[in-house]
């Protein structure tokens, strides 16, 4: 699906800024 | 009653307390530990994660401009005090735990998304939070699909039309579309033990 398709809380769940599982990478 | 002192950095907690307060073992506080000290001394030695450790750790950029990492950062740091402290760490970790139940999940990213902390995701929230995603991508929507995107997204989700998202409408959508609170869920916490293994070797505790 284009991003214009996506419901907005999808598109914004794609920020690597909520993923935390960085925080776990060495 | 002991002399011995372990001289602990502010915010510190036993991971007894936290243990009994949160769905980790003791063991996996220790090794949350050895993370958390990881993080609190890669820039300014003080056993506090500031929020330039925080990018750093997720970005590998101190400097990096963010709103979501800015916003976790802020949930995280309970106290509002510019940092996280162990005892934030853990209790907001725990939240990503694969055993939390999704409820706390959801109200946790709610309160996230809110960003004026109103209660309600307002309109210019989303459109916000669309742009800074966008902004991260090099799609270059026009402002004009960013509009559409946001306005899409209100007549799904406010469903009685008063022009702000609040948290029952909230629960509709992520109940009808769960894959919105993937990124609550870190399966890493269930192996954190694997992951940060040093501690085995200092531990006092049997599980």
């Amino acid at each position: 699906r284009t991003p214009v398709a996506m419901n907005a809380f999808e598109l914004i769940s794609k920020s690597k800024g909520l993923n935390l599982g960085s925080l776990f990478e060495k | 009653f002991s002399l011995k002192r372990t001289k602990h950095p502010r915010g510190y907690e036993e991971p007894q307390v936290l243990a009994s307060e949160t769905p980790f073992t003791v063991n996996e506080i220790e090794a949350l530990h050895n993370l958390f000290k990881k993080l609190s001394t890669s820039i300014i030695n003080d056993g506090l994660i500031h929020k330039e450790e925080f990018l750093l750790a997720l970005f590998r950029n101190s400097s990096k401009q963010n709103l979501f990492a800015d916003r976790v950062f802020y949930m995280f740091d309970r106290k509002r005090n510019g940092v996280i402290e162990f005892g934030e760490f853990v209790r907001s970790l725990s939240i990503f735990h694969p055993h939390t139940p999704e409820h706390e999940k959801s109200s946790f990213m709610f309160k996230l998304y809110d960003l004026d902390g109103t209660g309600f995701i307002q309109r210019h929230e989303l459109k916000k939070m669309v742009g800074a995603l966008l902004s991260e991508t090099d799609l270059g929507l026009s402002e004009e699909s960013i509009e559409a995107i946001v306005e899409q997204t209100m007549v799904e989700v406010d469903t009685n039309k008063d022009g702000k998202i609040d948290e029952e409408e909230w629960k509709e959508l992520v109940a009808k579309n769960p894959s919105i609170l993937k990124n609550m869920t870190l399966p890493y916490l269930k192996e954190v033990t694997l992951a940060f293994p040093s501690f085995v070797l200092d531990s006092e505790v049997d599980d």
